[in-house]
């Protein structure tokens, strides 16, 4: 579950940085 | 005595509304369809599909790309992989558990 939560983080941090 | 009905110079001043301010997404969502399979976010249909079907998933260790082919039965798992990759470098989606599930981002 720590890695669910690793990659959820990764992943929003992707969609921020692609969306600006 | 005069009346103080000079209204018209009251507060049109005061607006500033700034200019659309969204960067990126949404430049294509003008007022043609069919043109291309591009939905108004930048996603082709076959993406914005498996994002849709992620999203629907309240499981929290999210989808696994054998539901999804079974969700999507006109779609390849080719294609379907191909989305999936594409939404998850996007952002969008997140594998959990391992490489095979998947959830949304932007649905909490």
């Amino acid at each position: 579950l720590d890695r669910i939560a690793r990659n959820k983080k990764a992943a929003l941090e992707r969609l921020s940085s692609a969306q600006t | 005595s005069k009346p103080q009905t000079m209204s018209a110079a009251r507060g049109e001043m005061s607006f500033n509304v700034p200019p659309m301010s969204r960067p990126g997404v949404g430049s294509m969502s003008g007022g043609y369809a069919g043109a291309s399979d591009m939905a108004n976010n930048g996603l082709s249909a076959n993406q914005n599909q498996v994002l849709s079907l992620i999203r629907s998933c309240p499981d929290p260790q999210g989808i696994s790309i054998q539901d999804l082919k079974q969700r999507l039965s006109g779609m390849s798992l080719a294609v379907i992989k191909q989305a999936v990759e594409f939404l998850s470098n996007e952002g969008h989606i997140f594998s959990t558990i391992d490489e095979d599930h998947y959830k949304s981002t932007d649905n909490d």
